[in-house]
């Protein structure tokens, strides 16, 4: 008979059973999380489910959301010598759990060794932007700068903390969090000439992953740490 | 000196029985990215009141079984969890995102009368 699963499904918050077409990339923390707690769990040993000790934060849910932003100017190569411009975007309504959010990390993936054998240092600099535009016809409003930062050796992945970010001022948590992301080429340290940056660029654009990882606690679940009272 | 037991006696009085969940035999893989099945177990058995005196089953039972002997409409004590554990899931939900969440109270770890 056809198994009812609508309560168990509304046990783990959802409406309806998934049905991805494919497997998002699982970034190797969680893969590491879970077989830890798998391992924990098949030997019985407790465990203290409100606290991530691979990410040092307490929390009892962490949700990965994928980027749902776009290029910017695919078509022609940048005046200010961009890499490329990327509009990030990051459904927050999505995230559905209650309770305190206590880590917002964003991890930009350049890739595997994008640049082994053109080596350019990178310039990022990241921004929020209060409107994100339209792909393909507006740019987004200037934001406010994030961070900005010199990548020596670009691959693998750069983390970000957006904790701060992804609240209003009322500390309520938004719908929706959209960033500018740019990527400069920086002059080539060894051998002194500004390498095309078409090259890196290109391989850049089509390896670069960005995702947002946020952790909730519910109090409902998670009793608050047990602070020693002074 | 023990009371001698019937055989197979104890094999239909209240205990943990296995039960491993294969998220598959559900259709559940499709979405479940870890693990592929968990050890869930069950409770399932007798439980007369020579258990409710020595197994670690509630006062309450202990009544129940007690009064089941005085007037048989009394329904027995019950076999159930009596220690139970979480268990962490690792899913992607329709709007792509991967969650890792832990659900409380999935594992049977063990059993009683209650």
């Amino acid at each position: 008979s056809e198994f009812q699963d609508y309560d168990f499904l509304q046990f783990l918050g959802l409406e309806k059973a998934p049905s991805p077409h494919r497997f998002q990339p699982v970034p190797r923390i969680l893969r590491k999380i879970i077989r830890a707690r798998e391992a924990a769990a098949a030997s019985g040993a407790s465990q203290d489910l409100c606290y991530v000790k691979e990410l040092g934060v307490r929390g009892n849910q962490l949700r990965l959301l994928p980027d749902q932003g776009f290029f910017l100017n695919t078509q022609k190569p940048f005046q200010d010598g961009s890499c490329l411009q990327k509009v990030l975007h990051f459904n927050l309504s999505a995230i559905k759990e209650k309770g305190k959010l206590t880590m917002a990390q964003l991890t930009l993936d350049l890739g595997p060794r994008s640049y082994y054998h053109l080596r350019p240092e990178l310039a990022v600099a990241l921004s929020v932007v209060p409107d994100r535009g339209v792909r393909g016809r507006s740019q987004p409003l200037p934001g406010a700068l994030l961070t900005q930062l010199s990548v020596p050796a670009p691959q693998g992945p750069l983390q970000f903390n957006l904790q701060g970010v992804v609240k209003d001022r009322n500390s309520k948590r938004l719908k929706n969090l959209d960033l500018h992301l740019q990527i400069l080429v920086k002059e080539d340290r060894y051998s002194g000439v500004t390498v095309q940056p078409w090259n890196p660029c290109d391989r850049l654009i089509r390896s670069l992953h960005a995702s947002l990882l946020v952790v909730t606690l519910n109090p409902k679940y998670c009793r608050p740490s047990s602070r020693k009272r002074r | 000196a023990a009371i001698p037991v019937p055989k197979g006696f104890c094999r239909n009085l209240c205990h943990r029985h296995q039960l491993f969940i294969n998220f598959q035999d559900l259709g559940w893989h499709k979405w479940v990215i870890a693990p592929k099945g968990f050890m869930a177990n069950y409770c399932h058995g007798d439980c007369p009141f020579s258990m409710t005196t020595y197994l670690n089953s509630s006062n309450y039972a202990f009544m129940q079984a007690m009064m089941h002997m005085v007037d048989p409409k009394v329904p027995k004590a019950v076999c159930i969890p009596t220690k139970l554990s979480p268990i962490s899931m690792l899913y992607q939900d329709n709007e792509k995102n991967v969650i890792l969440r832990h659900y409380e109270d999935m594992v049977v770890d063990e059993c009683g009368c209650g």
